[in-house]
């Protein structure tokens, strides 16, 4: 059996913050993964490679609840974890839960919808981070996102 | 902690 993730961990944190068992959404884990990852050196690669593969599960609402903690931490957690998730080492993991080449015919129809609709977010909000809107324009271009 | 900036990334994936 692979150890348990130690108690307070990044890797600890997001599995609570996403457990498909929770009953509704647990943002006291929330708080402290977004906390968490700015306390530690490499808290925002780490961060975003947990968060992919949690956005990337077949289950709808452990997807969703990841999408969630994405978002908080892009509204809380500053311009370390804005560069990693400006990568396309991250939005390429988001393009394959959208794109029918990768994830997308498995994927959550909601879970598609979300992870399009924070992407166009961001093209708004986070005009710095160029690689965001060179991926979404990609994605209008292979007609993922209707016009 | 400032952590050493690093800006390593991949290519755009090609849908």
């Amino acid at each position: 059996m692979a150890t348990p993730p130690e108690e307070d961990s990044l890797e600890s944190r997001i599995n609570k913050a996403t457990n498909p068992l929770n009953k509704e959404t647990d943002w006291e884990s929330i708080k402290a993964f977004c906390e968490q990852l700015n306390n530690e050196l490499e808290g925002p690669q780490l961060a975003t490679r947990l968060l992919a593969h949690k956005i990337q599960s077949p289950q709808e609402w452990e997807a969703m609840q990841a999408l969630m903690v994405l978002e908080t931490c892009m509204k809380n957690c500053g311009k370390r974890f804005h560069s990693e998730v400006g990568k396309f080492r991250f939005l390429n993991e988001l393009i394959k839960v959208v794109s029918p080449k990768y994830l997308g015919t498995r994927a959550p129809e909601l879970v598609k919808k979300k992870v399009l609709e924070v992407m166009y977010s961001w093209t708004v909000c986070l005009p710095e981070e160029t690689k965001i809107s060179d991926a979404y324009q990609m994605l209008k271009k292979q007609g993922i996102v209707k016009q | 902690p400032t952590s050493f900036h690093d800006d390593s990334d991949e290519d755009l994936l090609n849908v």
